[in-house]
């Protein structure tokens, strides 16, 4: 059942990157998926990785995962990604 | 641009006091639709390699060529940094592009085009095309711009209205950008003149609105009566004067629509054979999307924006519902009424600046107590770079290399231009200093007009005016820490900050955190429920920027529907050395407030020498 919701891009966004040394955003982002998504490989659900200056994913999830990684700690918000305009 | 720098005072070559080889070092950072390399705006001659402290690259995909100018390019849209909107070409060559000579759109608008900080570098960010700008190719773009070292971003994107703080992508990435030290200055958006619609909202994003310069375009419309109506477009079309017949759409109706809809000139509606070769008169801009497929040659309508200038697919001229009206009479009264539509004309607006129609208005309805848009600049009818590949409207099939936009779009850059300029003088200063050197020399703005679309909910702390903000005297200054603290008088938690943060936060319960309380330049209450009497204080620190022994007295000026009663705690201001700070108290009392307008006043700190001049707005609803 799972597999048939219909999934769309959601932001993750975890704030600050944590100053600590051993922290690598990217591993963290990909066994986030993996955890909420249950499959091993995340290809074809992770859009982006936010990871220089701050923290955060954009994935392909559906609206029960979407509320699995809002609870997660380290999560500030999940929202859906949405279209601006040039102005 | 031709003409809104000279506009706005910062004149061309030895007129303007510059620091030229911190003018190079500064990058600006344009998250945008892309660039177009090969514009002469954008050419590296004169300029040296990059600035040392440049760690981005060049990946603007294929037949893409950065260079000492054009230092940095990437991609989030999969088709290269390329501009084929000629809206990212438009924005960076206002902000940062080269002084080109003898420039205009087919005549119109004849002048050196040339950026705020000509010397200064861009990085073009692309992350819009046709369909738009993703959220999360915008976040792509500040993540990079931040760690790539652009000094300032300047970002001409948004919504029709705000979004919480923790579910807007340029929220979250001017945050960090402000965090790293990067002044991010955005447009207010183009959803005005209805009150509430500015998206930008965050106090750590410098929000712009749109204003018209001295230098106006107008299309006249001759009547066969020799009645001359003005309107408004870009009409580059030469008709030689000539007069051809013209025909109301509701006289050209085809049988299967009503006359009310021919009138409005909607999609099927006319008959081809009545208009073919006459001038297409409709009450509405439909006719712009079918006037060339029935034959038109050339078209008036009635126009709902009708202060500002577009460019057409052919000629054509905007009308004002009155002058719609007597045109409609003249056709109506006469047997065969015919017309001219004209070239564009340049007019010297005497009434500007005046703020846009469509420009974004406040009140700002995520943090209510901080005033937005902050600041107004040129953004109706500017003349800058453009992408050849562009389309100029909708079915147009001329290509240029350099055209008119208006729109808060254009408005943004010109700010960024003033932030580069400031910060060559003062490279050290934070963001939120030259926020406040921007905000706090702004000219007043004449409100002549009634309603929320002239107040301070139109324009903010004023008109920006670069030379003056070159020299503040003193700054309200703002860190990542005072930002925090707003964000916890805002009820976010301790614990969702301190992810935001990466630092042990404590939101405290005390009143004095209080979002009205954030050093900002401006002031501004919303109070929550009509009140017979209030009395709101507001808690602020200036930091002296100016010479090391000043005395500042504060002196309060009414604005508009001012019933306001203002008293300043000190009242006199003195420093004995630069970056000392000094603290005072505002309290506003008063009565009655307008349910519908806010009520205003503008406290002014003065050496003398410099202005230091903050909005004060109360307002309820």
């Amino acid at each position: 059942t799972e597999d048939s919701q219909e999934k769309q891009v959601y932001i993750v966004y975890m704030g600050s990157l944590p100053s600590r040394v051993d922290y690598t955003p990217m591993s963290h982002h990909m066994s986030i998926l993996q955890e909420i998504t249950g499959e091993s490989s995340i290809e074809g659900r992770l859009v982006r990785n936010y990871k220089r200056s701050f923290n955060g994913f954009a994935a392909r999830l559906t609206e029960s995962e979407r509320e699995r990684v809002a609870e997660m700690d380290g999560v500030v918000s999940v929202f859906p990604n949405k279209k601006l305009q040039l102005q | 641009t031709t003409s809104s720098w000279d506009f706005m005072g910062l004149k061309e070559g030895k007129k303007t006091n510059r620091n030229p080889t911190v003018e190079s070092d500064t990058i600006i950072g344009v998250i945008d639709s892309g660039i177009t390399p090969e514009s002469q705006s954008f050419s590296d001659k004169g300029f040296g390699p990059p600035p040392e402290k440049w760690k981005g690259v060049c990946s603007g995909g294929e037949n893409f060529t950065c260079n000492n100018k054009l230092i940095g390019a990437r991609d989030y849209t999969n088709s290269g940094t390329r501009d084929t909107e000629g809206h990212g070409t438009h924005t960076a060559s206002t902000a940062a592009g080269n002084a080109v000579a003898d420039t205009s759109f087919f005549g119109i608008g004849n002048g050196t085009v040339r950026g705020g900080v000509p010397a200064s570098r861009i990085a073009a960010y692309k992350a819009c095309n046709a369909t738009g700008c993703g959220m999360e190719a915008l976040l792509s773009a500040f993540d990079d711009a931040i760690a790539d070292g652009v000094d300032l971003i300047t970002i001409s994107i948004g919504g029709e209205s705000a979004h919480s703080f923790e579910t807007d992508s340029i929220a979250i990435g001017t945050f960090h950008a402000m965090a790293n030290g990067i002044l991010t200055v955005s447009s207010a958006g183009n959803s005005g003149p209805e009150d509430s619609t500015v998206c930008a909202v965050a106090p750590w994003i410098l929000t712009v609105a749109a204003t018209t310069t001295n230098r106006g375009f107008v299309t006249k419309v001759v009547l066969g009566n020799g009645k001359t109506l003005v309107g408004k477009s870009v009409n580059a079309f030469d008709m030689k004067g000539q007069k051809y017949p013209i025909v109301y759409g509701k006289s050209a109706a085809s049988s299967v629509c009503e006359a009310e809809n021919a009138a409005l000139c909607e999609p099927e509606c006319l008959e081809a054979s009545l208009v073919k070769g006459k001038i297409l008169v409709c009450a509405s801009t439909k006719g712009l999307k079918v006037a060339e497929s029935v034959g038109a040659i050339a078209l008036i309508f009635k126009s709902l924006k009708p202060d500002v200038a577009f460019i057409h697919p052919l000629p054509a001229s905007g009308l004002p519902e009155k002058d719609f009206d007597s045109l409609v009479s003249y056709i109506e009264s006469t047997e065969s009424p015919s017309a001219a539509i004209l070239k564009t004309e340049e007019i010297f607006n005497r009434t500007s600046p005046l703020v846009g129609s469509f420009s974004s208005r406040g009140p700002n309805t995520i943090a209510v107590d901080i005033l937005k848009p902050d600041i107004t600049a040129p953004g109706v009818e500017i003349l800058a770079a453009f992408s050849p590949d562009g389309e100029l409207s909708q079915g147009d099939t001329r290509h240029v290399k350099y055209s008119v936009l208006s729109g808060t779009s254009m408005s943004c850059p010109h700010v960024a231009g003033v932030a580069a300029y400031v910060k060559t003088f003062y490279p050290k200063w934070s963001p939120s200093m030259i926020q406040s050197a921007i905000m706090t020399t702004a000219w007043p703005v004449n409100a002549t007009g009634t309603g929320i679309a002239s107040t301070e909910f139109a324009f903010g702390a004023g008109h920006v005016d670069p030379i003056a903000a070159s020299n503040p005297g003193l700054v309200y200054e703002l860190d990542k820490t005072d930002h925090i603290a707003f964000l916890c008088g805002m009820n976010y938690t301790s614990k969702i900050l301190r992810i935001i943060s990466d630092e042990t936060v404590t939101c405290s319960e005390d009143k004095e955190i209080s979002p009205r309380n954030l050093n900002y330049p401006s002031m501004t209450a919303r109070l929550s429920v009509p009140h017979s009497n209030f009395t709101v204080t507001f808690n602020r620190t200036l930091t002296n920027v100016g010479p090391s022994s000043s005395t500042y007295k504060s002196k309060v000026v009414a604005g508009h529907r001012s019933n306001l009663n203002v008293n300043v705690t000190p009242s006199v201001l003195s420093f004995k050395e630069v970056n000392e700070k000094q603290s005072f108290r505002v309290t506003v009392t008063g009565s009655d407030l307008d349910s519908k307008l806010p009520s205003s006043a503008y406290l002014i700190w003065s050496d003398g020498t410099h202005n230091v001049r903050s909005p004060i707005v109360v307002y309820t609803g």
